[in-house]
């Protein structure tokens, strides 16, 4: 009987907590300026996922991707990590108490960019979404595995970019499928609106299953 | 009279082997995929530093970075840090002993990629080097300020990309020394090599100041 750390803990409590007020969570992770943000901003603006989106944020400092969400009509709070690299369970639960959630909205939490350590804690969220831009190399899920252990989908973002770039979109989703087998990857644009539907529709039958 | 802790200990032993080899070492931290393992495959292309560069690469996984950097003539060691997320003194310690350092020379530290752990950690080095790519946002600094505040010297990487980005390279550096007002900023291209005359001046200077 493997002991529940105080995190685990929590995190159970928080899924609870979640699913009692059926609300559907993810948890995103990237490395700093992978287009997070930029992405939840999209979701906002295309409206496609039909209900309401709520935002956590998490960051070491600053409010700015708090006042970006809420600049395109988001509901969302900061959380303000300090020193700590990556958002915990505590955090989350304390960040849940302050949001007006309403039965079957989202919930978005946006991690601290960093794609090593957010990748072990559980928040309560039914899965972790993990982004990679094109702009980082294709060789980032090969060398940083537990994003993509821990992920049930890879978004590639930037796509945008990718006459710019020197990046190799087949090696970056096959490396992906070699670390973790059962992760979907999709390869979209933040910015243009690429790619975005095909997620937005596996989104909603996801939401569907778990719910 | 503060406790040095285990890790400042065993930085304190590296400073005395580097220093006592004559190698002048420098401590590389970003976001993975900001452009740290192109930036010294440019330096051994360039060659402009007048003497050898030992590189010691860290990672989570994969030998991948090591095998660039011998791929352009660099003698190169590979530490794997599994589920850490950043070098420590002592990983660091194992590795020196590992390279054929030469009095006079230049050894670059790779760490993880990762804005916000490796920022504590002393190695030995004589300075840390931050990078931060355009294709990260201008707001990096603000929203990770421990990467600014222990470094000496920022590299804003991939401005060949910027006529194809919304990038602010002026408010990024602004930010940065708004952050830490001794830092010193230099903008670059380690594709093109565009900014890096500049860079290898101020290192040069750098190394005959400490040394
Ligand atoms: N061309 C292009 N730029 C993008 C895209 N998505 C994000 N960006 C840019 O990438 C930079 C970082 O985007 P953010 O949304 O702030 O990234 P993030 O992952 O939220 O960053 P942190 O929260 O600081 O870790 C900004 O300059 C964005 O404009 C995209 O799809 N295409
Ligand atoms: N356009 C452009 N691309 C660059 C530049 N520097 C690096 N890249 C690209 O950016 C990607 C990542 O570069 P790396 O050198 O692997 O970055 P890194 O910081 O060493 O990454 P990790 O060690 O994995 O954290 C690769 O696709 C490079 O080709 C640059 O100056 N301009
Ligand atoms: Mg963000
Ligand atoms: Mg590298
Ligand atoms: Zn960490
Ligand atoms: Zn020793």
């Amino acid at each position: 009987q493997r002991i529940l750390s105080r995190n685990d803990h929590l995190a159970q409590h928080n899924r609870e907590l979640l699913q009692k007020a059926q609300v559907f969570a993810t948890n995103w992770i990237s490395a700093p300026g992978s287009g997070k943000t930029r992405l939840i901003e999209r979701m906002l603006e295309d409206n496609r996922l039909g209900q309401e989106i709520f935002v956590i944020e998490g960051d070491q400092e600053t409010s700015r991707d708090r006042d970006r969400i809420r600049a395109k009509g988001g509901q969302a709070v900061q959380i303000n990590t300090g020193s700590a690299c990556h958002l915990d369970a505590h955090m989350v639960h304390e960040a849940l108490h302050q949001l007006p959630l309403k039965p079957k909205s989202f919930l978005v939490i946006e991690n601290v960019g960093n794609m090593v350590c957010p990748t072990a804690f559980d928040l309560g969220e039914a899965f972790k979404v993990a982004v990679i831009s094109c702009t980082e190399g294709e060789d980032k899920p090969l060398k940083y595995p537990d994003l993509i252990t821990n992920a049930k989908v890879l978004l590639i973002n930037k796509i945008d970019l990718l006459p710019h770039l020197d990046f190799d979109l087949e090696a970056c989703g096959s490396f992906a499928k070699r670390i973790n087998p059962a992760i979907t990857v999709f390869a979209v644009s933040a910015k243009t609106g690429e790619g975005m539907e095909a997620f937005y529709a596996w989104v909603l039958s996801a939401k569907g299953a778990e719910t």
